[in-house]
């Protein structure tokens, strides 16, 4: 759905517990609509989070800001659901 | 597809598209297939489990779910791709073939239907259930915080808008009802799979509990033995260990509610995670992420054959 427009999804390492801390407290800031793929578990496990668009400055920032090491896994999940549905639509037109 | 041999397993389908293939599939086997109606779903869907048998009266079962968290697609899809490698391996597979003259499977592919039809129609990252809370807006309970084990403690949320929102008391979901109904209805189940993704784990309980389960040493022991099966095949590693010292701890979480009616092999799959995609895992990696799942799951149904308690 276009509501997914330019969300990205952050995959974020932590070190230790104090890092796996920090990150769930942008878990409780609801207003960023933050969305935990794979939640904040125990130091060394990767956490992944689908972050809306206007949210995305404000939690890399927060990120650097901790010293919270992330990467980009998925750059716009729009794209990527428009091609899970023309793989889909293809495949049953075949 | 009017045949399970024409059917496409290398992509992902509607509700309607997998619940016809049920049919056919019974059609196809009714010797060894039915297909079981457990329950209704909140918004009235049907809830459907195959039961593969091949006699005897009240025999001792495995159970495999999928799609409980319905935007997990790969599991729904292996649930499918399951249903059929049964139906193929029986009678040519010996390990298998013994498996399925002892055992019978309890195969429920599409747990969690009204949320599986709504990440078709509205919102693909839709997890929970459909019901409606009375007092909020939002939808849905996560109905893996909704058993019956330690229900609303640590490791789940008691807010209706969070992803892990436990349910105003055990067991509200009708989709986790019908299950516990069945389990407790049937009473010889020694089994019970969970399939979830993403996080290529293999847990065991507890979930709400730092207390080891009595029989940590087995479960540990198989979870090895499945886990080193599953990497064989395409190299997939894989960690296992109880859910609270291997992830987080969880509340009121499925296998710790059957573990705890004494079903002994009670085990949860996080399946493949490649690190690039997530839940939007590409329809290409459904048939390997089945078959090397697969590989785990006839280690695990193996052991509970050679190990009758």
């Amino acid at each position: 759905s276009c509501s997914s427009m330019r969300h990205q999804v952050l995959r974020i390492s932590v070190d230790d517990e104090a890092q796996v801390q920090k990150v769930k407290e942008l878990e409780d800031l609801e207003h960023l609509q933050l969305d935990f793929w794979r939640g904040p578990a125990r130091p060394g496990f990767p956490i992944d989070v689908r972050v809306p668009f206007p949210s995305i400055q404000a939690v890399k920032v927060f990120l650097e800001a901790h010293g919270i090491r992330y990467t980009i896994m998925i750059e716009d999940v729009q794209l990527l659901l428009d091609e899970e549905q023309e793989q889909m639509f293809a495949s049953q037109g075949r | 597809a009017r045949t399970t041999s024409t059917f496409n397993y290398a992509t992902y389908h509607t509700l309607e598209e997998i619940y016809d293939f049920m049919d056919i599939l019974v059609a196809e086997h009714p010797q060894l297939v039915s297909k079981l109606q457990i329950g209704s779903s909140y918004e009235g869907r049907p809830i459907y489990v195959l039961k593969f048998s091949t006699g005897g009266n009240n025999r001792p079962a495995i159970w495999i779910d999928t799609g409980i968290h319905s935007r997990e697609w790969v599991t729904q899809a292996s649930g499918v791709w399951f249903a059929k490698k049964i139906t193929e391996d029986y009678g040519q597979d010996p390990a298998f073939t013994a498996i399925l003259d002892n055992l019978d499977i309890f195969l429920e592919i599409v747990t969690n239907p009204d949320g599986f039809a709504f990440t078709h129609s509205e919102n693909r990252m839709w997890r929970k259930t459909r019901s409606r809370t009375s007092g909020s807006f939002c939808v849905g309970v996560d109905p893996n915080r909704n058993w019956d084990a330690g229900f609303g403690g640590a490791g789940a949320s008691s807010n209706p808008c969070s992803e892990t929102y436990h349910g105003k008391f055990p067991n509200s979901e009708v989709e986790v009802k019908s299950i516990v109904d069945f389990v407790n209805d049937h009473g010889n189940i020694k089994a019970f799979i969970s399939i979830h993704s993403y996080s290529q784990l293999l847990l065991y309980p507890y979930g709400y509990k730092t207390e080891a389960p009595a029989d940590k040493d087995e479960l540990d022991q198989i979870s090895k033995s499945a886990v080193a099966a599953l990497t064989s095949l395409y190299g997939t590693k894989f960690q296992y260990g109880s859910i609270i010292t291997t992830i987080y701890q969880a509340s009121g979480g499925t296998i710790d509610w059957t573990y705890n009616q004494g079903i002994k092999y009670s085990f949860s799959f996080e399946l493949r995670d490649t690190g690039r995609y997530g839940f939007l895992l590409p329809a290409s990696q459904i048939i390997p992420t089945a078959q090397e799942t697969w590989l785990a799951l006839l280690t695990i149904m193996e052991h509970t054959l050679n190990h009758p308690y």
